[in-house]
């Protein structure tokens, strides 16, 4: 049984496919079957970033440890059961290609709320969610006073979680975990910073989620989009030297992955 | 006629919501009467920061230059025309609420493909588009070769603001203007920096957008939402002395409204 990692954010430009790419390399690069979805079906960044790597793989002669693609397939009309929705048969679809050859699934979700990320959401064993240091982010979840300090109540996003959480419970799944990490901090900003972290914390005894350790703002995250590489590939492609910005990125990786508790993953 | 300022970009979190609020409040604190219309009717980000505004302003007895927002009207069914879309009328009848008493509408659209945001688009005098300096942002306009140098092809953003452009030409209206800007630029990352500019040249004359100063990343950008407020009303409400991010924030959001051209603005 693979074990599904949802990357979800209704909130725009949060880090999902970010994150989704460096969970998923790092967990194949550790040695692990890795399966990639991506639920965005215009934007497509994440399958974008993939077939990038294997595009630069394959003009380099190199063959390094990658996540697996998979697209929801096309299906025929009539090939759905009366009353099914096209959109989850391809969903369930993809994932039972995935699963007999897969020991983690990564699905990215599109920042945006569609039918194939409300399904994707309910299928999670793992649900991480990342969001900005910001208010704006911190919105989609609960709302809070002008003072930032006061919860008022959840927002969209919690709500559509808890009622992936419900359907599970219905279906007697086990309970998603639900972890929360803040990405693109500041290396300063520390009022701002601290007051985020307090709502953080008040909020997720509130509505059941857990904090792990984030990521910093670093152009390595992003830098190597078009080739499809990550901070971890690096030496790999033959950067000898690793500048001290990357080696603080390859910690937080690390800590990510290791917060995550993931089944049969050793850091 | 108010000159219509749409801010779009199918990505999320390119800095929309935040240029948006941004524009909109320094155009009214110039003196122009500036009215709003927020087009994520789920998320809401524009139309939660102006209502934080509101309601900071009257629980401080205070009473700031603010833009003025509206509501996409609730419709019957039956005062549609035959054929008509619901959203079409919607949005018609939002704008032309705001016509009669506003010099600029600022429009902000969902990091999302609706029917809400492209008619926008078609409506747009000035269309304003933000963007991270990455190339995970650029790929929602143009895909690049491996080595982010080479231009391979228009991506789907950049044909929705074609399209467009088609509909407004077909209905004989003035040209958009389209200005792209960069956003949260970091202060350093010199080489991914120059990476992106040089290939935004490229693509400015093959798709015909111009370049504007944007803004670097900037905690003051973010931190005061939940009290509506920007870093052009810190003086008033009793912040006596700006650090030097402020000042520099300040100075990027009149460069903006400066390379914006607006009629009848003055900086
Ligand atoms: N830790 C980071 N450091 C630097 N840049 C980052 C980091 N995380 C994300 N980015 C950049 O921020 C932008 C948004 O990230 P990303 O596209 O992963 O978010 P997303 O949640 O998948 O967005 P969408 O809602 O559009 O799917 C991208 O330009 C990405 O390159
Ligand atoms: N220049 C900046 N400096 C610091 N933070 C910024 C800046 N611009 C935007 N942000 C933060 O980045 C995040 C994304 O910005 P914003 O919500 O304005 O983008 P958006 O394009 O409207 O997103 P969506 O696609 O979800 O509508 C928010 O948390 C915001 O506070
Ligand atoms: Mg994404
Ligand atoms: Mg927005």
């Amino acid at each position: 049984m693979a074990h599904i990692i949802v990357v979800g954010n209704e909130k725009g430009g949060a880090g999902k496919s970010t994150v989704s790419m460096h969970v998923a390399t790092a967990l194949a690069r550790l040695g692990h079957r890795v399966g990639a979805l991506d639920l965005d079906l215009r934007q497509r960044t994440l399958g974008r970033y993939l077939d990038n790597r294997y595009a630069f793989l394959k003009k380099s002669g190199m063959d390094l440890p990658s996540p697996v693609l998979a697209e929801l397939p096309q299906i025929e009309a009539d090939s759905l059961t009366p009353g099914e929705n096209a959109y989850d048969h391809r969903l369930s679809h993809a994932v039972a290609e995935l699963e007999g050859k897969s020991d983690f699934i990564i699905i990215d979700c599109p920042g945006s709320h569609t039918r194939l990320s409300q399904v994707a959401h309910s299928l999670a064993d793992t649900l991480i969610t990342p969001m900005n240091d910001s208010f704006i982010d911190f919105d989609l979840l609960a709302r809070v006073d002008n003072d930032g300090v006061k919860i008022l109540g959840p927002s969209v996003y919690s709500e559509m979680v808890w009622s992936a959480r419900q359907l599970r419970a219905q279906a007697g799944l086990q309970p998603i975990d639900w972890v929360v990490l803040r990405n693109r901090l500041g290396a300063q900003q520390m009022v701002n910073k601290m007051k985020i972290e307090r709502a953080l914390e008040r909020l997720s005894k509130r509505i059941g989620f857990r904090i792990v350790p984030g990521f910093s703002e670093r152009v390595v995250f992003r830098e190597l989009f078009p080739r499809g590489l990550t901070l971890l590939d690096l030496k790999d492609v033959g950067v000898k030297q690793l500048n001290i910005s990357n080696v603080a990125a390859r910690q937080e990786l690390r800590d990510l992955i290791k917060a995550l508790n993931l089944p049969g993953v050793e850091v």
